[in-house]
Parts: structure tokens; C-alpha cells; sequence
């Protein structure tokens, strides 16, 4: 067992049971902060898993989401982002303006607040899938410390504030109160980062902001600025984010949201001056580690000495497009015209748990994949939600699987891990960790 | 469109620059 057969991963079920939500494993290293690498241009934050014992959020969670709960979000994830990109597409879903740009005349801000629902859908109650990584944050001065979901897949960055005017949902740290800010400032109607929101608004003068998911969760405020801590010894000052007055939907117990996309509000876009538009994140394989974010020239030096793939950008101003060209399982690159990639393209967000493909390119992939494990005699088992290949492993403390590749243009190679192959929901439930796009122009 | 998401992204670093527009992974990063 401790020498897999060519083009296999041994993967350990010791290891692979920290990784579900039961666990009640203890953090393998408290989450810190530190400077690395040669370059004292990058700053680091350190990601932990949201559910994981290294979690600020962890010790709130009374009864953990259940692997089914995890992936019914992840699917509402991935709709709404198939939502976002198919409407931003036809043009249905541009981001709306807000028709409350009126001046000083403007109502109160509880009355703006609340009204401004009129211009978003009805909330479908659906959770946006706030995405399984979480980082630490200070934010105002002097700086309180905020527990963030991590997003590449969005772009402004808000946290509930004090007075919380009209609702805000249950978090584990206090709420960002502005008045106990000495550097916090509203954004003015007229400055130009107003313009920047895809949703704003007036009240009074200050910019309101309006951040909308596709399954109708939201956030609505005003558009502040602060000083933002990354760790203890960088900060950005003036950053500008949403300080939310009304926020619904099921976003856990986190704070807010970092958005880490490519629009004009995101925080690679607005430190563009002083990280170079340049971030790198690690995932950790186990919710009990911990990973890192990082900020700066440094991050991308690894990447560098391997093959990066190009970014497409023609698809939309947030998220991060790539072209996918191929997959191998077991070495052996699958038969997939490049068609199926490109027909939809692809794109890499940290918020979604599970990779989904075009319904071509999975159904290849899950071929490949079960007939290695079949070679190999592992037994089947019952779909668990969305993923519906899945093996039995009870009894068994190490099982050989098959690699796994996915290939991108430009040569860069995603030799995904051991722990990224499989998901398991029990020794009995262990599955392929993909799924597939309803339809290939999804 | 396809989506790679963080079950398939962990260990590997994940590096993106903007202003030069490309992606980059890099196994074993943590």
C-alpha cells in the first residue's frame, strides 16, 4: 500500500475524515500571521476552513452543516453563478442602477434602506453558498477583528455595521460599529468610487451600495471608507467597502464578505498601487489546517517557475475565466473534443465547493474513473446529493485512486490531490468529487 | 460554464495577477 500502482494517489481515510463537518478534531496549527518569502512586498493572511476547529466562526456552530446541506448550498452556488454570467451575457442581468440618486433631498437612511428592496427580487430564502474558507480581518482604528468569507468569485467587500438600520442576521463577533472608528468616512454621492458600485444609491449625500446574489440573498448599506488590517503589520487605509445596514440570506455567521474578484471594488483592484494586482491562496487538505491568502509580488513567484495559464478576460469584469482544454485520469488523457470546454468556458472560484464540468467532459471523467476503481474491485454506494459516484470504503484504512488532471491552455496542469479527488461523506460514502453543468452551454 | 472549485484547488497554490492576466497553480503549496 505504501507504493500506489502508476498514475494513482494513495488516499488515507485518517486523513480524509477530518475534512467532514462531524469532525471534532482539534486545529493542527492556530491560525497566525507572518511574513514570508524574499520579498517584503507580500503580506499574508491566514484561511481556515469555516467549519473546522480552526475557525473563529467554529465554536458558534452548535449542530455543523451536514454533507448534504454543504453541497445543496453548493448547488444554489453554483446556479446563481450560471445565473450571473448567463444574464450578464444577454444583457438581462446588467446590474441594475438604483433610481434613488436624488441629492440632499433623499430620505432618511432607515427609509432609503428599506425602500431599496424595491428594486431587488424577493429573497428566496436559498443560501448563496458562502463558501467553506474564511480569513481574519481588522478593520477601522483602532482595528477590531472581523471573520470574513473568502470570495474570488465577487467583488465588494462588506461586513454588517452598527446600527444595523433595518436587519441583519446572526454573527459571531460584535457588529462594526462606525462611530468607534476614528478613520471611518461615508463615501459621498459624488465621488467617482460611487460610480464604481454596479448597485448604489444616495441618502442624504453618502453612497449607498447594493451587493445582489443570483439566489437573492443581499447586502445594502452605505459605501464607507477605512482603514483595512491584512495582518499586524500591513493595512490598507481608505479602503473602500460596504458598511451593511440590511443583510438577509444565509451567509453562516461570518461577518461579511471579502471580494477578491477583478471589478473596481474588489481588494486586488483597490491595492492595485501597492500588491500590483497580484494574490495567491492555499486551501488546506484537512479542515483541521490552516492556509493562507497572500498579497503581492512574492505570491506569484511559485506560479512563475511553473506554467501559468492565461486569464480571459473578454467574458466579464469579475470573474476570474480560463480555458480548460482537457482532463487525464489515471495519465490518460481523456477523449474530449476542446469544443466542450469552450462552448461555456470556465472559471475558478474559491467559493464553490465542488468543480463542475460540461456534461460531456464529467461523464468522460466519471467513465474513466469507475473503471479504475472497478479494475481495482472497490464496491459501489448510493449517490450522496450531487455527487453520484461513490465507493464503500468501511473497514479499509488506505485506498488507491486514480490521478486526476486538469489541463488548461498555456501547459498549466491542476494535478489535483488526493483530497480534492474524493469527497467523503462516510468510510460508506466516499464519492468523485465532481458533478456536471445540466446543460453543455451552462 | 464550468466552475473549478475549492475541493479540486486545495494544497495548490492559486496565483493571479491581474494587470498581467494569467492564472497560475502550484502543488504543495501548504
Amino acid at each position: 500500500a505504501r507504493h500506489p500502482p502508476p498514475h494513482h494517489l494513495m488516499l488515507s481515510m485518517e486523513d480524509m475524515f477530518p475534512a467532514g463537518p462531524s469532525s471534532s478534531s482539534s486545529c493542527d496549527a492556530p491560525p497566525r500571521e507572518h511574513k514570508h518569502g524574499a520579498t517584503s512586498s507580500t503580506t499574508r493572511m491566514t484561511i481556515v476552513h469555516r467549519h473546522g476547529p480552526c475557525s473563529p466562526l467554529a465554536a458558534a456552530h452548535r449542530k455543523p452543516p451536514s454533507h448534504g446541506e454543504i453541497l445543496a448550498a453548493d448547488q444554489n452556488r453554483a446556479e446563481s453563478i450560471q445565473h450571473r454570467v448567463s444574464t450578464t451575457a444577454t444583457g438581462r442581468g446588467k446590474p441594475k442602477r438604483s433610481r434613488r440618486q436624488q441629492p440632499s433631498s433623499a430620505p432618511a437612511p432607515a427609509a432609503s434602506l428599506s425602500s431599496s428592496t424595491a428594486s431587488l427580487p424577493a429573497s428566496s430564502g436559498r443560501a448563496l453558498g458562502t463558501g467553506n474558507y474564511v480569513v481574519t480581518v481588522g478593520l477601522g482604528t483602532p482595528a477590531s477583528r472581523y471573520t470574513v468569507v473568502f470570495d474570488t468569485g465577487s467583488d465588494t467587500t462588506w461586513v454588517q455595521c452598527q446600527p444595523c438600520v433595518v436587519v441583519c442576521y446572526e454573527q459571531r463577533e460584535k457588529l462594526f460599529d462606525p462611530a468607534r472608528s476614528s478613520t471611518y468616512a461615508n463615501v459621498s454621492c459624488a465621488a467617482p468610487a460611487c460610480s464604481d458600485l454596479n448597485i448604489h444609491g444616495c441618502s442624504g449625500g453618502h453612497c449607498l451600495y447594493g451587493v445582489q446574489y443570483g439566489d437573492g440573498s443581499y447586502s445594502i448599506g452605505f459605501f464607507a471608507m477605512d482603514t483595512l488590517t491584512l495582518s499586524s503589520y500591513d493595512a490598507v487605509k481608505g479602503f473602500r467597502f460596504g458598511c451593511g445596514e440590511r443583510n438577509e440570506g444565509l451567509f453562516g455567521e461570518a461577518a461579511g464578505l471579502l471580494g477578491l474578484g477583478r471589478g473596481k471594488t474588489s481588494l486586488p483592484v483597490q491595492t492595485y498601487d501597492k500588491y500590483g494586482g497580484v494574490f495567491a491562496h492555499c486551501l488546506p487538505a484537512r479542515s483541521t489546517g490552516t492556509g493562507y491568502l497572500d498579497f503581492g509580488a512574492g505570491s506569484l513567484a511559485a506560479a512563475r517557475a511553473r506554467l501559468t495559464t492565461p486569464m480571459l478576460t473578454e467574458n466579464g469584469p469579475t470573474f476570474y475565466y480560463v480555458g480548460m482544454t482537457g482532463i487525464r485520469v489515471g495519465g490518460q488523457l481523456l477523449s474530449i473534443p476542446q469544443s466542450v470546454f469552450a462552448t461555456a468556458g470556465t472559471i475558478v472560484d474559491s467559493g464553490t465547493v465542488i468543480t463542475r464540468l460540461p456534461p460531456a467532459a464529467y461523464s468522460s471523467l466519471r467513465y474513466a474513473f469507475a473503471a479504475a476503481m472497478a479494475a481495482r474491485g472497490y464496491k459501489k454506494a448510493p449517490a450522496v446529493s450531487l455527487l453520484d459516484t461513490c465507493y464503500d470504503f468501511t473497514g479499509m484504512s488506505q485506498v488507491a485512486i486514480p490521478t486526476v488532471s486538469l489541463l488548461f491552455q498555456g501547459g498549466a496542469r491542476l494535478d489535483v490531490d488526493a483530497s480534492g479527488i474524493m469527497y467523503a461523506a462516510s468510510a460508506s460514502q466516499v464519492c468523485l468529487a465532481f458533478a456536471a453543468n445540466e446543460d453543455g452551454g451552462d | 460554464v464550468g466552475i473549478v472549485g475549492n475541493t479540486q484547488l486545495k494544497t495548490f497554490g492559486v496565483a493571479y495577477d491581474i494587470g498581467k492576466k494569467v492564472v497560475g497553480f502550484y502543488p504543495g503549496a501548504c
